[in-house]
């Protein structure tokens, strides 16, 4: 089911924050569902943050990927 | 901290770096000093030094460009990324970009050309990024004044370059508080719009009841105007706002606004001048009253008729037994008053006026 157009916005913001800073793998095999690359990275993030690790795109995890930051990675290369 | 993969690190201590070009947002020589400030920040803590060069390749090549500058890493015009550094090594290693698109400044009013400097430099200089969030690497931007540098940031760069064998007197900034720590004490609490606020060192951490995991930020990215150490808070919501209280002087915050008119003297409420500083406050939405507590004492303030309640001071042993003698901080929830004192919190029913149960201060925030 397409998601919402504002679901839609974050989705793509998440998508492109974790391609750049954790790595998330680029085109569709980076998508949705239990697992998947997308949460696995979301992950990643929140634990580096400290936020709660719930793998889903919420609002604390929203917000720190608005703020303004440095290019450099988190993790890894 | 963390540090590149295989520790990357510059084999020479004398470390070259040339500026390229100069963002227009500020003069030439504001830029050159803000880097050279920023470099002076790491060689305080290590054996490195720096050499600025005029032509040719330098260690650490720094210049400012926007959207796609050369090494296929774009930038994304204003906010977002700020800046990328890239670790020691040949060629690009150790080069520094700025994004031209933001704009670069000497104070609070934008981004801070000495911060995001003394935060990409360290990139350049082997660091990776922190997750403390009071580390100058961490990887979000929050304008900070002082020392950039932590514990952290010092340990990590020492753990690559050893110490400064001169060592010039610094202050590191302390590290983020730990909310597991056993020993941790609150500095103050207060409610805010159905949110528990919890203020320690240069941090608060926002409790919301749907949000199991507490948010730590620094206080000073929320609210960059109040003091990096609050003593006390209390929320009103009658009236919507919030009381922070520092020293002799207190603010009054509208949700993340500053109300006009303050920071305001505490005398204003009517507490004596020898009283120097709030040790806690907290409101009593039954009664209307605020309490404020300073050492071994409280007063009592009508919210109502903005008066202090004549007989007051009180002494906090006489009129809450089973309490310690003094509070670091206070909340007030269904009838139950919390104290905090040191690592201990006392759960008051102000009702049947007895402590009835004694838990760890930190067991607030899901330790």
């Amino acid at each position: 089911v397409p998601l919402p157009s504002g679901d839609k916005d974050n989705q793509n913001l998440a998508e492109k924050y974790l391609r750049r800073f954790y790595g998330l793998p680029a085109g569709l095999q980076g998508r949705q569902g239990a697992s998947s690359p997308f949460e696995t990275k979301i992950k990643e993030m929140q634990r580096f943050f400290k936020l709660k690790v719930t793998g889903n795109l919420d609002d604390n995890t929203l917000d720190l990927m608005k703020q303004a930051r440095c290019g450099v990675p988190d993790i890894g290369e | 901290y963390n540090h590149f993969p295989r520790h990357l690190k510059w084999q020479n201590n004398n470390v070259t770096f040339r500026i390229l070009n100069y963002t227009p947002d500020l003069k030439k020589s504001d830029v050159d000093r803000a880097i050279r400030n920023a470099l002076n920040v790491w060689a305080d803590v290590t054996p490195l030094t720096f050499k600025k060069l005029h032509v040719g390749n330098a260690d650490i090549m720094i210049s400012f460009g926007s959207k796609e500058h050369g090494d296929y890493n774009p930038f994304d015009g204003p906010d977002g990324l700020l800046a990328h550094a890239y670790p020691p090594g040949q060629g690009i290693g150790g080069d520094t970009h700025f994004d031209e698109d933001e704009h670069w400044t000497k104070d609070s009013s934008s981004y801070n050309l000495f911060v995001v400097a003394a935060h990409e430099l360290g990139h350049a200089l082997g660091m990776s990024h922190s997750s403390n969030a009071g580390a100058l690497m961490y990887p979000v931007y929050t304008y900070t004044t002082g020392y950039p540098l932590s514990e952290d940031d010092i340990e990590g760069i020492q753990a690559l370059y050893g110490p400064n064998p001169n060592p010039r007197k610094v202050k590191p900034k302390p590290d983020a508080p730990n909310k597991c720590d056993p020993s941790l004490s609150f500095d103050a609490v207060t409610e805010l719009r159905g949110e528990t606020i919890i203020f320690k060192d240069r941090f608060y951490w926002r409790i919301h009841p749907q949000m199991v995991e507490p948010e730590q930020t620094l206080i000073k990215s929320t609210w960059p105007s109040i003091p990096n150490k609050v003593d006390a808070a209390y929320e009103n919501p009658e009236k919507d706002i919030v009381i922070i209280f520092s020293g002799i002087r207190m603010w009054a915050l509208n949700g993340y606004n500053i109300v006009d008119g303050y920071p305001k003297y505490i005398h204003k409420l009517g507490l004596p001048k020898t009283v120097r500083k709030v040790d806690a406050a907290v409101y009593i939405r039954d009664t209307g009253k605020t309490l404020l507590f300073t050492e071994e004492d409280y007063w009592s303030y009508d919210e109502a008729t903005g008066t202090m309640d004549s007989g007051y001071p009180r002494t906090i042993e006489e009129d809450f037994p089973g309490m310690d003698d003094e509070v670091d901080a206070a909340a007030y929830h269904y009838g139950y008053l919390y104290f905090f004192h040191e690592q201990l919190q006392y759960e008051y029913s102000y009702t049947s006026r007895k402590v009835m149960r004694i838990l760890r201060t930190n067991s607030i925030l899901n330790c």
